[in-house]
């Protein structure tokens, strides 16, 4: 906001909280949930990066906005990429997380101790990854503004990226970055999947917040 | 930002519920 004029700065704050009113969660999921069921094909997940500044100016990074996870169309039971130890794990901090959202209590629910599949664990760790300056597949489409799209596990898992070469690991055959206001939507499927330019304009039209 | 964190466990909340209706279901 420019100190020297008033009229600047109010119009610069309605901005950013009319920015800000776009980017709540309540808004993001209903996007991600348009973009997912409105899509002819079958996505497994839908992130939402969100772009943010760091402190003292520092470069601009992309975290965790919201995400939708819908699962496998296809029921066929995939060979998994963890072991059984590694399962055990996944069950571990699953009713860790869970206690953690609905308290102790609800540890002994039995959803909880289903196996937690390939997919489901990939998404969940991706709630804790960020991306600083045009690194890994989000940061690159945002910094380049173009979309990325890598169908086909041999594409991914040869990519320089280490976001793109885990996701085939636990499954994703399709990987998809389409820059957008403030952000980058990420998609990924089991199924290969090959451009589409119709998804293309679902993303803006969806998350394109500056109109 | 207290956004971040706060937005991570929104998502996790509706990921841990979704995931119980699809284990009853299945």
């Amino acid at each position: 906001p420019n100190p020297a004029d008033p009229s600047k700065s109010s119009s610069s704050a309605a901005a950013t909280a009319a920015t800000a009113q776009f980017f709540n969660q309540e808004t993001l999921q209903k996007r991600l949930l348009a973009l997912m069921e409105g899509a002819q094909e079958s996505w497994t997940y839908a992130i939402f990066w969100q772009s943010s500044v760091a402190d003292y100016g520092g470069p601009s990074q992309l975290g965790w906005g919201d995400g939708y996870y819908k699962g496998e169309e296809n029921k066929v039971k995939r060979k998994t990429a963890a072991s059984p130890a590694e399962q055990e794990n996944r069950k571990k901090v699953l009713r860790e997380l869970n206690s953690l959202i609905s308290g102790p209590q609800s540890s002994a629910d039995d959803a909880v101790d289903e196996e937690v599949t390939d997919t489901e664990w990939f998404f969940l760790i991706s709630m804790a990854q960020s991306f600083v300056n045009g690194s890994g597949l989000p940061g690159q489409a945002s910094y380049s503004s173009s979309p990325i799209w890598i169908a086909g596990a041999d594409r991914l898992s040869v990519s320089h990226c280490e976001r793109a070469r885990q996701a085939q690991i636990f499954g994703i055959e399709t990987m998809v970055c389409i820059p957008s206001s403030n952000g980058v939507v990420e998609l990924g499927s089991t199924e290969v999947i090959f451009q589409s330019s119709d998804l293309m304009t679902k993303v803006r039209v969806l998350f394109n917040f500056n109109g | 930002s207290s956004a971040v964190p706060q937005a991570r466990k929104a998502s996790l909340a509706r990921f841990l519920e979704k995931r119980r209706e699809r284990v009853m279901n299945s």
